[in-house]
């Protein structure tokens, strides 16, 4: 019953229904049954029914998706909160009429660890599903204005650039051949953008072309990407205060309660479609809901 | 005329037309995983479908020539069918079964209009 869709009520109703056409051979029953409960995961794309935690939060952004595709129709949501500014725009309107899917994927440290030890290259996308075709992804970072260390000239100018790791080093090249210097991944650029540390805003880099590879191409063409941030002036790491202004990890020591960072930790948001007749334009733009003239 | 005007108003009552059906995902126990909305309006066809069918029920010419039959003989065919002609799409906001938050959007979750067919 823990993994399944209907409730005990409906179950039972249903499995009543059911014996009026197959007698009372209970396999028979409860094989029904587990076909309503097939069909309504399928229509969900789901094996299982989800079982997240009491604690799970749901992304700002993605409730602000959320309550943009609904236009003025999000009024009786209870969940959905509305006093916020996310300071983050919409996906543009050639994005969410090509896609009636967005997926959001947080950075999962734990595969990092797992898949490349020393070396820590991102890693964003754990698998594309095959039924689904990637329109489009972006990659959201979220900037905290940093004041108290602004220095004179260039000093608050911050360069984040992305990059798509092509080829991770084998195994064998982190022994005695390299040694002394970390092998590097083979990595190609995808974006480059100069910032102003003193601004709070999310930064979107497009990242579609790599998520289109990793779902296109063989399994393990997903490396991942890499985010480097460094000072424009001294092309260095930022130090100090300035290195909380792109929070690309948890800080042991951050002031960030758990329940805010998940709002403001990196993001990868993958658009996609699933062939069928609809799209995430926003409601008010689309024609369909306007009323018929009499 | 008024056993004509009950008349009237029984057969009214009884025309193919959508009713009131809101699906409550509380009363399921799903909001656990489905965060907005907490339920639709689903809304469900039902009705009769007799000659001669009004222009709102926006039928086929099909349905117009099968119910005109029934009408002669109910022996050789049924009355057209009350079902759904326009759907609308409900957006949900869920987390799938990897806990990733996906909004996506549902064709055909609710009826907009109904007809015959």
């Amino acid at each position: 019953m823990s993994s399944g869709v209907l409730p005990k009520v409906g179950r039972d109703s249903l499995i009543r229904q059911a014996a009026k056409y197959t007698g009372d051979a209970r396999e028979e029953e409860d094989a029904i049954v587990n076909e309503y409960e097939k069909s309504l995961l399928n229509m969900f794309s789901l094996k299982r029914r989800p079982t997240p935690g009491k604690d799970f939060q749901v992304p700002r952004i993605m409730q602000h998706l959320y309550k943009a595709h609904m236009g003025d129709y999000y009024e009786h949501e209870p969940k959905i909160m509305r006093t916020w500014e996310t300071g983050f725009d919409l996906p543009a309107d050639e994005i969410t009429s090509r896609a009636n899917t967005a997926r959001s994927y947080h950075h999962e440290v734990i595969f990092e660890r797992q898949l490349f030890g020393s070396v820590s290259p991102s890693r964003f996308f754990d698998g594309a599903c095959h039924c689904f075709v990637v329109r489009a992804a972006e990659l959201l970072l979220h900037r905290e204005a940093v004041w108290h260390h602004v220095t004179s000239g260039s000093g608050h100018m911050h360069r984040l650039n992305i990059y798509e790791i092509i080829k991770m080093p084998r195994s064998d090249d982190f022994g005695s051949k390299f040694a002394g210097s970390k092998p590097q991944p083979i990595t190609r650029l995808l974006d480059t953008r100069l910032v102003d540390s003193r601004n709070s805003t999310w930064e979107r880099f497009d990242v579609s072309q790599a998520t289109s590879r990793w779902s296109q191409g063989p399994h393990d063409a997903n490396h991942g990407l890499i985010v480097e941030v460094v000072q424009e002036d001294r092309q260095t790491p930022p130090q100090g205060a300035a290195r909380r202004h792109i929070r690309l990890k948890r800080d042991v020591h951050s002031d960030i309660p758990d329940k805010e960072w998940v709002h403001l930790r990196p993001l990868l948001l993958a658009y996609s479609h699933d062939g069928k007749d609809t799209t995430l334009l926003r409601r008010s733009k689309r024609s369909s809901r306007k009323r018929d003239a009499p | 005329a008024n056993s004509s005007k009950r008349r009237k108003k029984r057969r009214r009552r009884n025309l193919c037309q959508r009713h009131n059906l809101y699906v409550d995902f509380n009363e399921v126990r799903w909001t656990n995983w489905i965060v907005a909305p907490p339920g639709y309006d689903a809304h469900f066809c039902q009705g009769q479908c007799s000659f001669p069918i009004s222009d709102y029920l926006n039928a086929t010419n099909h349905a117009i020539v099968q119910a005109l039959v029934h009408e002669v003989d109910s022996s050789l065919t049924p009355k057209p069918c009350c079902v759904p002609t326009v759907l609308v799409s409900v957006p949900m906001l869920y987390l799938d079964d990897k806990s990733k938050v996906v909004l996506k959007n549902y064709p055909e979750m609710g009826v907009s209009k109904c007809g015959c067919r």
